[in-house]
C-alpha cells in the first residue's frame, strides 16, 4: 500500500482568498499574494501568531518595537478595522489599498480625516490639532514657543473652519484638501502600484507552509 | 506666519509606511 505525505497548507488567522481581496481593493491577485508574504514576515516578527500586533507594526516601521508615535498609533488603529487590537491579513490588504495610487481621492480624504479625528467625534477639534502639532514637535525635537503653536493652530482652524463653529467637519476638510492637495501626499505610496516589481523578494509561492 | 498645522503634522515619521516594506525585505 502506498503512503502519501501531504503538506497541510496553514494560513494565518483571518486569511482571505487573494481573489476576494483583489476584487475589493486596488490590488491584483498576484499583488495580494505578494502582500501575504509581507504580512507573514511582519506578523511573525515577535508574537508569531499570524496577526500584526502594535509592537510588530512599530518594529516594521521604526526598527524598534517600543517606539511610540501618535500618528503610527492612529494608523494602526485605523488598520484594525475589527477593533480587536491586532491587524489580520484582510484588514492589512484593505487598509493598504487606501494608500494605492489608483484609489479614489475621496477615500484618501476620508481616511485622513479619521486619522486626524483623534477621539472619533466626527470632527477635528482645535485641541486635537494642537495635540498633533505638539506630538510632531516633540518627535522632531523642534522647539516652537507656546504662543507660536497657538497662533499656527488658530490660523489653521480659522482657515479650514468655514462655518466658524470651532471645529472641522468632513465637508470643510474635503474643501480644504481640494485647495491644498499636498496634504494628501502621505496617503499615497507610489510603489504599491506594482509591488511585485518593486519588491521581488515578496514574490514567492502563493501557497506557503507556515510551519 | 504662514504655516498650516496640517503641513507640520504631515512631517511625522509615523506616516512613513515605507518602513513596513523595507524592514521586511
Amino acid at each position: 500500500m502506498g503512503c502519501w505525505l501531504s503538506k497541510q497548507v496553514k494560513h494565518t488567522p483571518g486569511y482571505e482568498e487573494p481573489a476576494v481581496l483583489a476584487a475589493e481593493t486596488a490590488f491584483t491577485v498576484s499583488e495580494v499574494e505578494a502582500l501575504y508574504e509581507l504580512f507573514r514576515k511582519i506578523s511573525y516578527s515577535i508574537f508569531k501568531d499570524g496577526l500584526i500586533h502594535k509592537e510588530e507594526f512599530q518594529l516594521a516601521l521604526f526598527k524598534n518595537s517600543k517606539k511610540n508615535n501618535l500618528f503610527a498609533d492612529r494608523i494602526f488603529d485605523l488598520f484594525d478595522l475589527k477593533r480587536n487590537g491586532v491587524i489580520d491579513f484582510g484588514e492589512f490588504v484593505r487598509s493598504l489599498s487606501v494608500f494605492h495610487p489608483n484609489t479614489a481621492q475621496d477615500e484618501k480624504i476620508a481616511f485622513a480625516f479619521r486619522l486626524y479625528d483623534l477621539r472619533s467625534t466626527g470632527f477635528i477639534e482645535r485641541e486635537e490639532l494642537k495635540e498633533m502639532v505638539l506630538a510632531l514637535l516633540n518627535e522632531s525635537e523642534l522647539c516652537l514657543s507656546d504662543d507660536l503653536v497657538e497662533t499656527i493652530v488658530d490660523q489653521t482652524c480659522k482657515l479650514v473652519d468655514s462655518n466658524s463653529d470651532g471645529k472641522i467637519d468632513p465637508i470643510e476638510w474635503k474643501e480644504f484638501v481640494r485647495k491644498n492637495p499636498s496634504l494628501l501626499k502621505n496617503m499615497t505610496l507610489p510603489y504599491l502600484k506594482d509591488i511585485t516589481m518593486a519588491f521581488p523578494s515578496f514574490v514567492m509561492s502563493s501557497e506557503v507552509d507556515d510551519e | 506666519i504662514n504655516l498650516n498645522a496640517f503641513d507640520i503634522i504631515s512631517l511625522s515619521s509615523g506616516f512613513d509606511l515605507s518602513g513596513l516594506f523595507e524592514a521586511s525585505e
